[in-house]
């Protein structure tokens, strides 16, 4: 790799540091692998904002990508992922690739009418992906 | 589910999906899969159609919460929750769950005459049904909002509460199951508010999962320090509303969020694992990922 590298390298155009920093990813991590993504919601969107008053916009967040074969520690993937990985490739294709998934989540504060008219303000477990994970 | 003494989504039953998210675009609606299994929705989703649900089942519209009470409970939103809608991590907060009640309109006998914004004495009845059982309550206040245009230097009040038991619905008037009175003091210059402490006074009453609280507060106010004999006819102007009920609660649900509980599990979060345990261990590597951009840079 270091041979490929060096020839890579004398190809690669002269350019500034940004380009070279890109330039390496491909070498350092595949391409969309998983990771947490954002993703902002307004209830008013799903116009449910006639009872939910606050907050007004919402991002719970999703993991998408792809699973590299040796997670190892990289994702606190437990052991488990990696057999799995190993059977899917050599013993039984139907068995299922490691997917991309939330590991942590953070709660949320909603205020809400009810339909009795009262209002309520509640704080809910496990609303917002904060990290992903291979399982 | 909540336990069958009080109001809870398990109530609502068959497919719930709020009308509305019907009428929304066909990629905003919840794929066939998960509608047909309602128990699927996260809680969130499933109180909220439940709501939606309930709003439209008798064909009767949602009620509209009193304003003034409605900016009492974002001012309380701001105080708890970052603009995000986080919740802030703030010690005194043990409640995670708060609920202002509206008297009911039909039930007010007043004594005093209101457009005058003198209000003696008033007749309230709460109807306590969307508190379910694994609600446990930490505090409950009255919540009065004061007209602060009337120049008010200081107040001291007297205040006598009772608690009307209506046993039987035959019954006309209820009598007096049980009352304290106490007074207060406080400035109401710019407050809009004054919160009066009530919780040893409904606990009992709450801890029994009563759905409807009929109370008749009394309340008398002297402006200016009582120790000069101000005159003992002076009432201020009082509250221009009978008072909103506020229970401060811990919801014990699995939806709900628990302080503790979160500071628990992150000492022992199961996704970390034992470093080196493994027979495929990366030695290289470090746990967890928020995003590969931050770990490449």
């Amino acid at each position: 790799s270091r041979r490929r590298r060096h020839e890579s390298l004398k190809e690669a155009p002269a350019s500034p540091h940004y380009n070279l920093s890109e330039y390496f990813k491909q070498f350092l991590f595949p391409q969309n692998e998983c990771e947490l993504h954002s993703f902002r919601l307004s209830f008013s969107q799903l116009k449910w904002d006639k009872w939910i008053i606050a907050p007004h916009r919402y991002s719970p967040q999703y993991c998408k990508g792809d699973c590299p074969r040796a997670v190892g520690h990289r994702y606190g993937s437990p052991v488990h992922t990696m057999v799995q990985n190993i059977i899917y490739e050599k013993l039984d294709s139907s068995v299922p690739k490691p997917s991309c998934v939330p590991a942590e989540y953070s709660p949320l504060s909603v205020l809400t009418i009810e339909p009795d008219g009262s209002i309520v303000y509640k704080e809910y477990e496990d609303m917002i992906a904060t990290k992903c994970t291979c399982r | 589910p909540h336990s069958r003494g009080r109001a809870g989504p398990d109530k609502v039953s068959g497919l719930l999906v709020a009308p509305e998210v019907s009428e929304l675009s066909p990629l905003l609606r919840l794929p066939k899969g998960v509608r047909r299994g309602y128990a699927l929705l996260p809680p969130l989703l499933k109180v909220l159609s439940a709501q939606g649900r309930q709003s439209w089942e008798n064909g009767v519209p949602r009620l509209q919460p009193d304003s003034r009470a409605l900016r009492y409970m974002k001012r309380l939103y701001k105080m708890s929750a970052t603009k995000e809608g986080i919740p802030k991590a703030n010690k005194s907060h043990l409640y995670n769950t708060v609920r202002l009640f509206t008297p009911c309109s039909e039930c007010e006998h007043r004594h005093g005459d209101l457009m005058k914004g003198d209000l003696r004495s008033v007749d309230l009845l709460f109807n306590l049904d969307r508190v379910t059982a694994l609600e446990h309550l930490l505090k409950s206040v009255l919540l009065y909002s004061f007209d602060t245009s009337v120049p008010t230097s200081s107040l001291a009040c007297m205040c006598h509460l009772s608690v009307k038991e209506q046993d039987s619905s035959s019954q006309v008037c209820p009598s007096d199951s049980h009352s304290v009175a106490f007074s207060l003091h406080f400035e109401v210059r710019k407050r809009k508010w004054v919160e009066i402490d009530v919780t040893s006074f409904l606990q009992p009453l709450i801890a029994t999962n009563r759905r409807n609280i009929h109370m008749a507060v009394n309340f008398t106010c002297l402006m200016g320090d009582p120790q000069h004999n101000t005159k003992q006819n002076d009432f201020i102007n009082m509250a221009l509303v009978p008072p909103s009920l506020l229970l401060y609660l811990n919801d014990t649900s699995e939806q709900a969020y628990h302080r503790w509980n979160s500071l628990r599990h992150r000492r022992k979060n199961p996704t970390r694992p034992r470093q080196g345990s493994s027979p495929f261990a990366d030695t290289t590597e470090t746990e967890g990922r928020t995003s590969t951009q931050s770990r490449r840079a």
